[in-house]
């Protein structure tokens, strides 16, 4: 998950 | 998920079903920008392309659904509805908004967080729906006095944005490693050029007056 961007917001 | 957060998401869910009721009750899009809805609706589409690849929770893939859905129907209402379609201001309506694309397409290539389709595209749409609202209050501005539900679908589409910058303090105080720079200066912009609007809406508000802005 950290090599993915974390967009977790909308 | 914070309370700002959710503030922020409930205040453009709300923002959407303003312009759904005004549409929907009125048969009529008097007064809204064409534009800014295409441009929205290429800011969904950009910014969840991970909407089947990334699962972050079912609130998150609802409420991506629910922007990408309603933005395509609007603009689909707009464009096609035989009723809807009479009421909209098509020569007021004139803002050249590719050079906004275009300019947003260039910046995302030039700063992003990392260099790949997705982000790329990210950052576009992070980019794109600062400057997404300008049409539309260019339309505000040409179309004189502006009725209530137009003018309180413009209020809470700035709000929500409002909200998130709360939330992004909020998260650099609590979260040690957290910055989102692209984000939050995008989002300074945004709510920035809201600025004039709320101060028109606020005075109407305070007068209990029809909203005007200046031409």
């Amino acid at each position: 998950k950290d090599h993915e961007s974390d967009h977790d917001e909308l | 998920m914070n309370i700002f957060r959710l503030a922020g998401d409930m205040t453009h869910l709300i923002s959407v079903l303003v312009l759904l009721l005004k549409i929907y009750a009125t048969k009529s899009c008097s007064g809204i920008s064409l534009k800014t809805q295409e441009l929205y609706a290429m800011v969904f589409l950009a910014r969840y392309l991970d909407l089947f690849s990334d699962f972050i929770s079912l609130y998150n893939t609802v409420m991506k659904l629910v922007f990408i859905g309603s933005s395509l129907a609007i603009v689909w209402c707009m464009r096609y509805h035989r009723v809807v379609r009479r009421s909209y201001d098509r020569e007021l309506d004139t803002f050249r908004y590719w050079i906004l694309v275009g300019a947003c397409f260039t910046l995302a290539l030039v700063l992003h967080e990392k260099f790949s389709f997705q982000e790329v595209f990210w950052a576009f749409s992070i980019y794109l729906e600062a400057v997404a609202i300008l049409p539309q209050l260019v339309l505000l501005q040409r179309s004189g006095n502006v009725d209530n539900l137009t003018g309180q679908y413009v209020f809470f589409l700035g709000a929500y944005r409002a909200f998130y910058i709360l939330n992004w303090i909020y998260r650099y105080l609590t979260e040690p490693r957290f910055t989102r720079w692209i984000s939050c200066v995008s989002g300074l912009v945004q709510t920035a050029l809201y600025a004039d609007f709320f101060y028109y809406y606020f005075i109407s508000w305070k007068n209990n007056a029809k909203l005007q802005l200046p031409a």
